[in-house]
């Protein structure tokens, strides 16, 4: 599974997710990805999300609508993703990763899995890593 | 602060010797979306671009390099959403179409609809020009060899994809 959340200059949001789905799966078999609020989710005036992971445990919990219902209470990107991720491996012991951007442009790459390779652009800075604790830098050139 | 663009390339099981490959491939799918951001672009062009650029890329689970379900063939399913309207459009075990991400932009842009699926969303790719391709050509060796390896009676494709946890 792929995807990408972004907040533009004037501040709307979006998000986009794609994949080839699970491993051997059923012929017919759809995860999370294309079932709004599971494989991702945008408002502008809250933020969005992009999934990865087991995606049927992604949808038991909602797990991109999850992580923005704690922004609406409050927590910042990087607490709401925590606790979405938590909620889905207490809850039905799924694993899995997101990208979550707010309407401010503060934003976050989480994950439960021992890996999930991420990438972010903001300013002229891009950010990346693979394994958990990872994030390495680079300059952007600007055009 | 803005603009921002985040991507992911799917979390899991990375094997050691695909890790550079993924890593570079998400830095490279960050720098064309975030051109588009830069330039002025939308924040919906943005992430089109970038899951594109992915679903190109070989290494990642999505598009060309998807992995095979039990029969062997490849079912792609995708995913868009505009912050702005709430507009969101997807497909879903949709069968070569190199770029699923583009199409459900298209079920958004085009159509009264949220998913179209199958067969439905094969014609529908037909009727708005977006050529079909082989199914050979999303297929890479090391999907068909993950896909024989967990044939088995005894494999487990969910743990050999997603790992244990982090």
């Amino acid at each position: 599974t792929v995807g990408a959340v972004a907040v533009d200059s004037d501040g709307n949001i979006a998000c986009a997710t794609s994949t080839g789905g699970m491993l051997n799966k059923m012929e017919g078999r759809v995860g999370d990805t294309p079932c709004i609020g599971c494989g991702g989710y945008a408002d502008n005036k809250i933020g969005a999300v992009s999934t990865t992971g087991h995606g049927e445990a992604i949808m038991k919990v909602t797990l991109a609508r999850l992580i923005l219902f704690h922004m609406e209470q409050g927590q910042s990107v990087e607490a709401a993703s925590d606790l979405g991720l938590a909620y889905m491996k207490s809850r039905v012991d799924g694993l899995g990763g997101v990208v979550t951007v707010d309407p401010q442009g503060h934003w976050a790459a989480r994950f439960s899995s021992p890996q999930m390779s991420w990438g972010a652009a903001q300013k002229d800075t891009l950010h990346y890593g693979l394994y958990t604790g990872e994030h390495f830098t680079q300059r952007i050139d600007l055009p | 602060m803005l603009p921002v663009l985040v991507v992911h390339g799917g979390a899991g099981h990375i094997p050691k010797e695909r890790s550079e490959k993924s890593t570079a491939g998400v830095c490279s799918a960050v720098r064309a979306g975030y051109a588009i951001l830069q330039g002025g672009g939308s924040s919906m062009d943005a992430v089109v671009e970038a899951v594109s650029e992915l679903e190109n890329n070989p290494s990642f689970n999505a598009g060309c390099g998807s992995v095979l379900n039990v029969k062997g063939e490849v079912e792609m399913d995708a995913i868009v959403m505009d912050g702005k309207t709430l507009g969101s459009g997807a497909v879903s075990a949709v069968r070569c179409i190199a770029n699923p991400v583009q199409l459900a932009r298209l079920v958004m842009d085009k159509t009264s609809h949220a998913c179209l699926t199958a067969e439905g969303a094969t014609q529908f790719a037909s009727a708005m020009g977006v050529p079909t391709v082989p199914q050979e050509s999303l297929i890479t060796e090391y999907s068909r060899m993950r896909w024989k390896k967990n044939l088995a009676p005894d494999a487990n494709p969910v743990e050999c994809q997603m790992g244990k946890m982090g």
